[in-house]
């Protein structure tokens, strides 16, 4: 474990809670896509089919918990409770999942670091974790208004992957023997998407204006 | 040593 790989794993928790913030406290989900939520649910699910078989740490074991059982949660409020549930524009939140999920499907059943269940699945949860965001996006886009939380939401899963990548670079130059081109390839592509964002969010941070993505 | 499939990231 690097400071990269801590801050990476931190930012992503931070991005969750602050998910979670905006859906207990203020008891909306508006601007929050529910079919990307929905993919992350998915990832969660397919890649930590190791869990109970694989033990790595106790940290390790505890943060998967954690993105398991929020992620389901959060898709949970967001279809299911009365109040969070009507924030949330379903007419505006069009991406279709199947777009997204049978080419991750196909793509992990031709690379993956091993042929067996376990592994394509979990290089199917990689290849989807990459473009799960892309519905947010593009609702992003189509929100006028963009709330803070929802931008730090948003900013906090990009910092995530950012940070992970600081963590490969470090891990190539400590580590023997570690590389791993399907978590590489697919990260650089995932914190690329955010590329636009990013510049958008650091300029309304920096005018000090309401953060709006050009249509 | 060979870290085989076992998957340390989350």
């Amino acid at each position: 474990m690097n400071i990269f790989r801590l801050a990476g794993d931190m930012t992503h928790l931070a991005s969750v809670l602050v998910l979670l913030l905006k859906i207990h406290t203020i008891k909306s989900c508006a601007g929050i896509s529910l079919k990307t939520q929905e993919l992350y649910a998915l990832v969660f699910a397919t890649r930590y089919l190791d869990i109970f078989t694989d033990f790595i740490s106790l940290y390790n074991t505890t943060m998967k918990l954690i993105f398991l059982g929020s992620s389901f949660s959060i898709v949970w409020y967001i279809r299911n409770h009365k109040i969070v549930s009507r924030s949330y524009d379903k007419s505006q939140d069009t991406f279709r999942h199947y777009f997204l999920i049978i080419p991750c499907l196909l793509l992990a059943l031709l690379v993956n670091e091993k042929f067996t269940f376990k592994e394509v699945m979990w290089a199917f949860s990689i290849y989807l974790e990459a473009v799960a965001i892309l519905p947010q996006l593009v609702l992003l886009q189509r929100t006028r208004n963009i709330d803070n939380l929802t931008g730090q939401y948003v900013f906090l899963l990009g910092a995530y992957r950012a940070l992970y990548i600081l963590n490969w670079i470090y891990r190539y130059f400590t580590e023997t023997h570690y590389v791993h081109w399907i978590t590489w390839v697919s990260g650089l592509v995932q914190t690329l998407l955010y590329a636009d964002f990013f510049y958008y969010y650091f300029e309304s941070w920096k005018n000090n204006k309401k953060l709006q993505l050009p249509a | 040593p060979s870290e085989g499939n076992i998957h340390d990231e989350l």
